[in-house]
């Protein structure tokens, strides 16, 4: 199973994560 | 067949470096022009996906109706085309299966059998049994019930981000969305009007349920919600609103006044809307869906801002993250942001495998499966997000959805390529929506 999410944000939005980082609910994705 | 094959001579030899370079080179143009690859309109000027590859006038003759016994055969000696295999993948009895495993892991398990068989599938797969609730093995009747434990309280606490992970998982892929295509692959993209849909210009969707959504939120006064004992403020919730031309103040943020919306025509003018800013949702939707769809733009509605949200505001981008559950992951999902969701579209589609190898091969894999669009709006902004199915956990739950019912009987199923539409219209006339806090338990996916 899979979840994608699809966001408008400002354009200095930034991921905090690598490709393939194992990640848990709660966990930082991004912040602007 | 013995006899050749036991008696036929192997001989081997080395290939020329320049076999494998040109192979290079193949395998580099192809992908090439599947990245280039020409997007097919309907008569609605949508973008049509369906499966591509050198069977697909077989395909689209005889169906699923080609042998599958000979798809199967062809599957283990040609499997060498990523092309090839959603054909052979899509001949399989993937739902069927799903129902099977579904009903296998309701199963209810002997009281003595389950710590053991909890435990060895939790040494196969690596669930930390530490953090369950309840923790007693026995308590879970099924492999089902198992699969869709919780956690205990605090053992995921939550970031100070904007953004947090829904769900425990591997992160496949994130960036920005360009040109309305999101990045499946390095070099693959699939059209972000496919994966969410839109409403077709001039006829209502396929279905369309209405019903009051549970009401977890209560709106204090003009300026504050309280969503499960978290207060947010509504502009901070719903973002700053634009005001309409000619006046200060307006939108969300100041639900009591009667300002006419207004809304961008053809020629960038604003004209008046048709509709009442406190009209019925769906009826603004639809009529804003006809507005976006005349503009040509894609029909993310922002409410608040008299605007389509297909086109961001100024200084903002459309940006993606896709985030694989493996087996042993706790399967629940989480709100990832303060947000209120306006509707549900549910696709039904096939339940192809979305494991990191299957993405990698099988294009447009979260376009062609059984899935959930929420969509609705942030502080800045369309937010949507997209729970996708898979062979093994089909099922997909919506804890403040009670009418959606995913993976049904094939007899009950809607057409393929159309969704079933439900608007979340609160109690609280300001919100407009269902409101999640930042990490609420949304909802799960079940085994089957």
């Amino acid at each position: 199973s899979t979840i994608v999410l699809v966001f408008e944000a400002p354009q200095d939005f930034e991921f905090v994560v690598k490709t393939g980082q194992k990640i848990k609910v709660g966990e930082r994705l991004g912040d602007v | 067949l013995a006899d050749a094959w036991n008696h036929t001579p192997t001989k081997w030899y080395p290939l020329p470096v320049a076999v494998g370079a040109l192979l290079l080179i193949v395998l580099q143009y192809r992908r090439t022009r599947r990245s280039e690859k020409e997007v097919q309109l309907d008569e609605n000027g949508l973008e049509v996906v369906k499966l591509k590859g050198p069977w697909q006038k077989a395909y689209d003759a005889f169906g699923l109706s080609i042998s599958k016994t000979y798809c199967f055969t062809l599957h283990f000696s040609m499997c060498i085309d990523s092309y090839f295999q959603v054909h052979v993948f899509g001949a399989f009895p993937l739902k069927r299966l799903s129902y099977v495993w579904g009903y296998l892991n309701s199963l209810e398990l002997p009281v003595w059998f389950r710590p053991y068989g909890f435990k060895l599938y939790s040494w196969i797969f690596g669930c930390n049994l530490n953090e369950i609730d309840p923790p007693d093995l026995a308590h879970y009747a099924s492999l089902g019930e198992f699969f869709y434990r919780k956690l205990k309280p605090g053992a995921r606490p939550v970031a100070d981000t904007v953004l947090v992970s829904p769900a425990d998982g591997r992160v496949l892929h994130f960036g920005v969305i360009r040109d309305g295509r999101v990045e499946q692959i390095k070099g693959a993209t699939y059209s972000l009007d496919a994966l969410l849909g839109v409403e077709r210009h001039g006829s209502p969707p396929p279905a369309s349920i209405e019903f009051q959504a549970r009401d977890q939120a209560e709106v204090l006064d003009r300026d504050f919600a309280d969503i499960n004992g978290i207060q947010y403020s509504l502009q901070d919730l719903l973002g700053t609103p634009c005001p309409p031309s000619g006046s200060a103040e307006g939108g969300v943020g100041s639900p009591t006044q009667e300002l006419p919306m207004p809304m961008p025509t053809k020629h960038g003018e604003q004209t008046d809307a048709s509709v009442s800013p406190d009209a019925p949702l769906q009826d603004v939707v639809a009529h804003e869906a006809g507005v976006a769809a005349e503009m040509g733009v894609r029909p993310f509605l922002d409410r608040a801002q008299g605007r389509p949200a297909g086109s961001v505001k100024p200084g903002h981008s459309l940006f993606f993250a896709v985030i694989y559950l493996a087996p042993g992951d706790y399967h629940r999902f989480h709100s990832p942001a303060a947000w209120v969701v306006e509707k549900r579209r549910h696709f039904v589609g096939d339940l192809f495998s979305v494991s990191p190898w299957m993405v990698d091969k099988l294009a447009d894999v979260f376009v062609l499966n059984e899935r959930v669009a929420l969509l609705g709006r942030w502080k800045y902004g369309f937010f949507g997000m997209v729970p996708v199915g898979a062979t093994n956990v089909g099922s997909i739950k919506i804890n403040f959805d009670q009418a959606l019912r995913t993976n049904v009987d094939r007899r009950r199923r809607p057409p393929v390529g159309t969704f079933e539409e439900a608007v979340y219209t609160s109690a609280s006339p300001v919100l407009r929506g269902q409101p999640l806090s930042k990490a609420q338990e949304m909802g799960g996916f079940c085994l089957g």
